[in-house]
């Protein structure tokens, strides 16, 4: 009856909770995610949304949506994005702030590092087990590939190859530190 | 969809419309607007690596299975949440005791490689990213459908193939607006500063990452011994005996 319907069904998740954060640096931030795993619903609507919370001059590695397009607002502060399409173009390089949308299509790559004391956003995804691939980190693309693909596809050599293989431990959060070039769309 | 894009009233049998020619073989690529192809919502593709030849990692915006037509080698792929399980053991071992942290004194850990042989079929989803190697001595042929038509891919309707390594100089003429243009890697389209941050290396380093001086194209030739770490080949699998004694 009643209790197996769609009326029974628990439609709300905080976000806001750090407690309850999926990728946790007490120094850089924390992210926090919904899916159809904690929030079952989400399978009939095939969404999921992400929540980001990090400090000044936290940087969120370089990472692609796999399965899903997402929008991005801004709920407070400010980030530096970048931002590079299939073709390898950098077709996003801009500060964005409070009350902003930016759309970040599948398989499209993204950084992002707060440029203010704090900054957050929520980001919608088309996927209800929207997954993200990174670009650098200790669950990328590049330390699951072999060093011999790194040192022949990007010709270097095998000790610079560890290095971008292994340097960086983090998996999602990392810190950055310095001024950065942008405002300069590479197309 | 458009409307009447199944409105087939003649077909004929289809050849690719682009070839792509790299340093180390081709990509022979199917003109997917063709009225059964746009139909259908593939997008089809064949690959001919040379002996030696390694077809850089590259992801897709859709699901595809692979074929093997011809020849023999490896395939190994990247799918995001998996941890590397092929290890360079002995070495490892001898290095936890110094204290040292995860990377350091041994000689490799990656995700999965295996064998492919002829009649191979390979599933991969959506942005995860794979690569090839003939270890052959013969062309090792691929091809692959993809279904643009399928839930995974959340783009338009075109093959979107993204170079995390390489390049094609000759640029997606598929793509409408995109003809004449160069496809770069990834890496290509951010600033060296920002790689060299997120993987902690020298300026230097990240800018070799993006290849700007490198013409090989996307399958490029092996100079030298190539030896991922892999399982030996099950005995009298495509009559290879196994390359290390099976304990």
């Amino acid at each position: 009856g009643l209790e197996e319907t769609l009326c029974t069904m628990r439609c709300t998740e905080n976000l806001d909770d750090p407690s309850d954060a999926d990728v946790y640096t007490p120094s850089l931030g924390y992210i926090n995610t919904v899916n159809s795993y904690n929030l079952p619903i989400l399978r009939l609507l095939h969404l999921s949304a992400l929540r980001g919370s990090i400090r000044n001059n936290a940087m969120v590695l370089p990472q692609w949506n796999v399965n899903a397009n997402s929008a991005l607002y801004v709920t407070n502060g400010r980030a530096h994005i970048q931002m590079v399409n299939d073709n390898g173009d950098r077709v996003f390089d801009q500060e964005v702030s409070n009350g902003q949308l930016l759309i970040v299509p599948q398989g499209f790559s993204v950084m992002k590092r707060a440029t203010s004391e704090q900054f957050q956003w929520i980001e919608f995804k088309t996927n209800e087990n929207a997954q993200v691939n990174s670009l650098a980190g200790r669950t990328s693309v590049m330390t699951g590939l072999p060093l011999e693909v790194i040192t022949n596809g990007f010709q270097i050599s095998p000790q610079e190859a560890k290095r971008v293989k292994f340097s960086t431990m983090e998996t999602t959060l990392t810190h950055s530190s310095g001024p950065m070039s942008y405002g300069r769309p590479r197309v | 969809q458009w409307p009447n894009e199944c409105q087939l009233d003649q077909l004929n049998a289809l050849e690719p419309s682009q070839v792509i020619q790299s340093e180390g073989g081709r990509i022979e690529v199917w003109d997917h607007h063709a009225p059964q192809l746009r139909c259908s919502g593939f997008a089809f593709e064949r690959f001919v690596i040379e002996p030696q030849g390694l077809y850089l990692p590259t992801f897709m915006n859709a699901g595809k299975l692979t074929f093997v037509v011809h020849g023999t080698g490896l395939m190994g792929r990247v799918v995001p949440g998996c941890p590397e399980t092929f290890i360079e053991s002995p070495v490892f071992g001898e290095s936890q005791g110094q204290g040292q942290g995860q990377g350091q004194g041994f000689r490799d850990m990656h995700q999965k490689v295996e064998h492919l042989r002829c009649g191979d079929t390979i599933a991969t989803p959506s942005g995860v990213a794979q690569w090839f190697y003939n270890n052959g001595n013969e062309p090792l042929i691929l091809v692959a459908a993809a279904d643009l038509a399928n839930h995974e891919n959340q783009l338009d309707r075109n093959l979107r193939p993204v170079l995390i390594a390489g390049n094609n100089p000759q640029g997606q003429e598929w793509l409408q607006g995109r003809q004449q243009q160069k496809q770069n890697n990834i890496f290509t389209g951010f600033a060296p500063e920002i790689l060299a941050q997120a993987f902690k290396i020298n300026v230097e380093t990240a800018q070799q990452l993006q290849s700007h001086q490198d013409n090989r194209g996307n399958i490029v030739k092996v100079k030298g011994p190539f030896s991922v770490i892999r399982p030996p080949l099950r005995r009298g699998q495509g009559g290879q005996q196994p390359q290390e004694k099976a304990n």
